[in-house]
This record gives structure tokens, sequence and C-alpha cells, in this order.
């Protein structure tokens, strides 16, 4: 006989866990209803199976982590929303690289906001990597254009465009940052260009809306999680892969170069649940 | 938005004349599903509808023939009332008169330290701003480039022992005729016992007139755990919610607020100097109700 017999507080339990992790309504039920599901099929018996389950669940909805040819020359673009980590990330990443060999440019396209030069200078000093600095004027396209073109006559492998944060309900720098997406593309249209969303793990389920227009300005490929050491659970990244099939590819663990992790869907619903 | 989703709720109400208690059950299981679309968090969504209940109850809405004006009357007076509470006023005590600002890492801290000195000169202050983040990469030439592009006065200074340095930022301000220090902390986690301890050192110290913690407006179900424990460190007197610009309902606003029962005294809505505004709760609870 069912040692879990789906009652009621057990289901409300489960939906507040999932719930205060960040997975939003929607999403929670849809997850309580596919678990309901089982539960009738007989599949569960033991409140044990109840978390396994739930977790394969969750592991079922989020996609596999989507990497770039470490290999291949290429561009890796960076976005998101003001303060999310993005420049501390580009350090993280490019030391990482550095340390597989890498020749790494990080182009400093972040032409509005106070010592966002300054800030990106030092990360690539600690990430043994090239720092371009654009030097005809604040225009994000063009630095992005010379960034790239500088890597490539100069022989590195990945260039790393660092932008500024927006709100990606801002039209005139969403705008901005399609310009730098599509100047990219048509410049160079024959280097691989990989698409980087930074998400902070704090955020709720505005991540979703982010995700949605950030994919359309400039096509992301996948998500960083950043801040995932705090006590946030980023489990909005859930909706984001179940509507937008986003994978994340990378966690964000500290404040330090290292604190960088490969995403891994075991510790992610882990920590979950 | 609010008026919409109990709409069928209502019409079903209305055509029965009177609203039963399983009517309010389903209109209160409405409003706790608006709240956490809006990010409020869980538990302080249950604990708010569960009053709401009980305020409601007294009202008599039983009886009354527009149930659905006394209940969205009541979520609005309630959340009103949450808001309001509180000296939502800035005040400068001391000489200098310090204030400090804190927060977890990227929630605006520096960009919002700029947009009160801007405000203050327009109170005919003279306020210093002071650089405390002495970890993030360039934050103070962050600091000290904000405030030379807005014409800001900055505290130049190469001490690295932080208790020291606010001491001669204090020193300086009282040669100086400074009136006003405003305090840029380094973003940190709230489960970082030194980097907190470092918080309390210099509150104790210092004792600012204002200690205020700035959230990011966009914080999902973690407001609650970070708010509750900055202010249970330092006592906070007060919040700034920035990036007010997004299309985020800011349900963490609620989630801080009946958490610490601090007020919110200011909002940000954008990047600029002068984009900061004085928090008025009518405004934010019809933006949050959708
Ligand atoms: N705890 C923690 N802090 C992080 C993490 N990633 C970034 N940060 C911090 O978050 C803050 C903002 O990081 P930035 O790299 O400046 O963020 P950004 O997205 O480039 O910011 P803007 O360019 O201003 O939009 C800094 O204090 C970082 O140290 C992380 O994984 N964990
Ligand atoms: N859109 C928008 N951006 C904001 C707002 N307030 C701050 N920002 C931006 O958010 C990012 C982070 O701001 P900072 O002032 O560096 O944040 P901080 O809290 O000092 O960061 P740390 O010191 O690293 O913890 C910057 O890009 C700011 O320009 C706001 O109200 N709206
Ligand atoms: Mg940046
Ligand atoms: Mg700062």
């Amino acid at each position: 006989s069912a040692v879990f017999g789906g009652k009621r507080e057990d289901y409300e339990f489960i939906e507040e866990q999932l719930l205060l992790s960040d997975i939003g309504v929607e999403t929670t039920q849809k997850i309580i209803k596919k678990l309901k599901e089982r539960v009738k099929e007989g599949v569960i018996i033991g409140r044990e199976n109840i978390v396994e389950e739930l977790k394969k669940i969750i592991k079922e909805i989020l996609k596999d982590p989507l990497y770039f040819d470490l290999d291949e020359k290429g561009i890796i673009l960076v976005s998101g929303v003001n303060g999310s980590g993005k420049t501390t990330s580009i350090g993280k990443l490019a030391n990482y690289l550095v340390k597989n060999e890498k020749k790494v440019l990080l182009g400093a396209c972040d032409t509005f906001r106070a010592a966002a030069f300054d800030q990106i200078e030092i990360w690539g000093n600690r990430a043994n990597s090239f720092v371009y600095l654009p030097q005809n004027g604040k225009e994000p396209a063009a630095a992005a254009f010379e960034s790239v073109n500088y890597g490539i006559e100069n022989g590195y492998d990945k260039m790393i465009i660092d932008t500024a944060g927006r709100m990606h309900t801002n039209k005139n720098l969403m705008d901005e940052l399609k310009k730098l997406y599509s100047v990219l593309k048509s410049k160079f249209p024959h280097i691989p260009l990989f698409s980087i969303l930074v998400i902070d793990a704090t955020n709720g389920k505005n991540t979703l809306h982010q995700a949605k227009n950030f994919k359309d300005a400039v096509n992301v490929d996948t998500i960083f999680l950043t801040k995932m050491d705090g006590t946030a659970k980023g489990g909005s990244v859930i909706t984001i892969a179940d509507e937008l099939s986003l994978p994340i590819s990378f966690v964000g663990v500290g404040e330090s170069i290292e604190d960088i992790d490969f995403f891994d869907k075991n510790l992610f619903v882990d920590s979950i649940l | 938005r609010i008026t919409e989703r109990f709409s069928n709720i209502f019409s079903k109400i209305k055509n029965k004349g009177k609203v039963t208690e399983d009517d309010l059950k389903v209109t209160l299981r409405e409003i706790k599903l608006l709240l956490l679309e809006a990010d409020v968090n869980y538990r302080i969504v249950n604990d708010f509808v569960n009053s709401l209940k009980e305020d409601i109850v007294g009202k008599e809405v039983y009886r009354s023939l527009k149930p659905e004006h006394i209940i969205i009357k009541s979520v609005n007076d309630k959340l009103v009332e949450l808001f309001s509470a509180g000296d939502r006023e800035l005040h400068f005590k001391g000489n200098p008169a310090i204030i400090s600002l804190v927060g977890l890492q990227g929630s605006g801290k520096t960009t919002t330290c700029g947009k009160l000195a801007k405000l203050f000169q327009k109170y005919g202050r003279r306020t210093l701003l002071v650089p405390c983040d002495i970890k993030r990469p360039a934050a103070y030439d962050q600091l000290k480039q904000l405030s030379e592009k807005n014409s800001l006065n900055f505290f130049k200074t190469s001490q690295n022992d932080l208790i020291k340095r606010i001491e001669d930022a204090v020193g300086f301000a009282l040669r100086e005729n400074f009136d006003t220090l405003i305090l840029d902390t380094a973003g940190r986690l709230h489960i970082d016992e030194e980097l907190m301890d470092e918080l309390k050192r210099i509150e104790t110290e210092f004792k600012p007139c204002e200690k205020i913690f700035v959230g990011d407006s966009l914080t999902g179900q973690d407001a609650v755990n970070s708010a509750k424990t900055f202010n249970e460190m330092i006592n906070i007197t007060g919040v700034i919610l920035t990036k007010m610009d997004g299309d985020q309902k800011g349900g963490a606003a609620l989630s801080i607020v009946k958490s610490v029962e601090k007020p919110i005294k200011f909002i940000c809505k954008g990047e600029h100097i002068d984009d900061i505004e004085k928090f008025y709760p009518d405004r934010f609870v019809s933006r949050l109700l959708g």
C-alpha cells in the first residue's frame, strides 16, 4: 500500500519548496500535475521516491548544457540586465580559456558606465587576457567590430565581448544591442558567434521576460547563472528551459576568478529539493 | 488587471446576490496567485492573505451587494497601509550626518549613492561621497568617475583599513565643512559572516543616522532572506528599491517591508543621476496589482 498517499499536505509541502525556489506558479503547477500522474500510475510508493521523481521531472524539463567549440576561433557575446554579473563572469570565462591554452581578447564594449573599462582591465590582467579598449568613440557596435577585427588580425582564439547592462524593456538600448549583433554577424559571417545571457539567480520570474527579449535581440544560445553561492535557488531558469528551450551552461558561485562551474543538472535540482 | 481577474468570480457572486464562504475562498486564492506571480515571497503571501481574510470577514462582505469593490479595496488599502508605515523621510542627524548604503552584489548601491548626493545638493547640503568598497575591481574609480561626471564631492584616499578610512573621511568633512557623508559599501552576501561583521563594525563605530538597504526590485523569493539578515545585523532605517524601470511587478518590495517592517524611502527608475524619486505607496500598489 502506498506510503505516500498523495495527501494534500504532501503536495502543499512540495508546492512550497518549488515556489520558494523561484520556480513560479505555472511551472510549479505543471510539475505537480506530472507528479500526480505518476503517483496515479503507481510509479511512486514512498516518500524518498517522491523527491527522486520530482528531481527527474525537473531534469526532464531542463535542457543539456551547450558549449562553444573550444578549438574554433570564435566570438563570445555577453549580455544581460544591469548588475547581473557580466563583466565578472567574462573574467572567469577568460581565465578558464587561457588555462586551456587559448589566446583570449576581451572587447570592452560597455562604453557607458563609470569605470567599466577600468573594471574589465583588472579582470583581463587577472585572466592573462588582452583587453581591447575601443579607440574610436562610444558607439557599441563600432566598438565590437573594432575588438573582433583586432582579435582576428592578431591571432586571438576567442574574442569575448562585454556589453553594458540594460533593461530588456528599454527599446533604445535593446535596438543598440541588436545593431551590435547584426554588425558582428554581417562583418564576420564565417566566425562562429556564441551568445551568452547572464542571469542573476536572485531574480524572480522576470527572468523569463529578460530571456525572451534578449533572445530576440541577440539569439541567445545559453545562460550563465550567477550568484548561486547565495541563498537563492535560481529556479526561474526552469521556466525559461520549458518555454524557450534555453539551456544553462555556466554557474557563477562567487566573486573570485575561480568561482565558475559547468552547469550540472543533478547539483542544481539537489539544491532545490 | 486585478479587476479582470476577479470579474468571473464576481459575476458569479453578483448573480447569487451574496458572497458565501466558498466564494471568498476562491477569491483569496486568486489574490494569492496574483501576489505569487508578482514575485512576492510565498510565506509573506500566506500571512498577508490570512490577515486579509480576517479584515474582510470583519467587514461583513458576506451580505454586501458589491463584494468585488469591498474585496479589491481591502487588498489595495491593506497594501497601501503596509507601505505607508514607518518614517519615509530621510533624517540628517549628527555632524556630519552619516548615511550608509548596504546590500547584495549588483543591487545598485554605488549608482544610488551618486543619486542621493545629487539630491542632497538640491536640499542645500554639502555631501561627501566616501568609497567604502575595497574589494570590487575599480569600485573606487567608479565612484570617483561618477562624482566627477556629476560635480559631486568625492573623498580621495589610499587608506586600506576601512574603519581608518571612514575616520579620515569624518575628519576631512569636519575640516572642510561637509555636513553629510554617504558611505558606498561593498556588495556582500547576507550569509558571509566576515563581511556582515564588517558592516556591524561600521555601524558600531560611526552610528550612521540612516542605514539604507538597497534592494534590486527584480529579486524574487530570496528578498526576505537578505533583507532580514541585513536588518538583524545593523537595524536598517529604510530601503531604496532600484531598477524599477523594468516590467517586473516588484513583489520583492512587499516581501521586504512585511518581513523587516522598515519603510521604502526612495525608488530608482534608471541609470542617470536624476533617476531617483520619493516612494509613493499608492502608485506602487497600483503597479503591483497590475
Ligand atoms: N556572490 C557573487 N557575486 C557575484 C557573482 N558574479 C558577479 N558577482 C558580483 O556582482 C556584482 C556585479 O558584477 P558585474 O560583473 O559588475 O556585473 P555586470 O553585469 O557587468 O554589471 P553592469 O555592467 O553594471 O550591468 C559585483 O560585485 C560582482 O563581484 C557570483 O557568482 N557570486
Ligand atoms: N536600469 C537601471 N539600472 C540601474 C539602476 N540602478 C543602478 N543601475 C545599474 O545597475 C548596475 C549595478 O549598479 P552599481 O551601482 O554598480 O551596483 P552596486 O550595488 O554598487 O554593485 P556592487 O558594488 O558590485 O555590489 C549598473 O549598471 C548601474 O548603472 C536603476 O534604477 N535602473
Ligand atoms: Mg559590466
Ligand atoms: Mg558598488
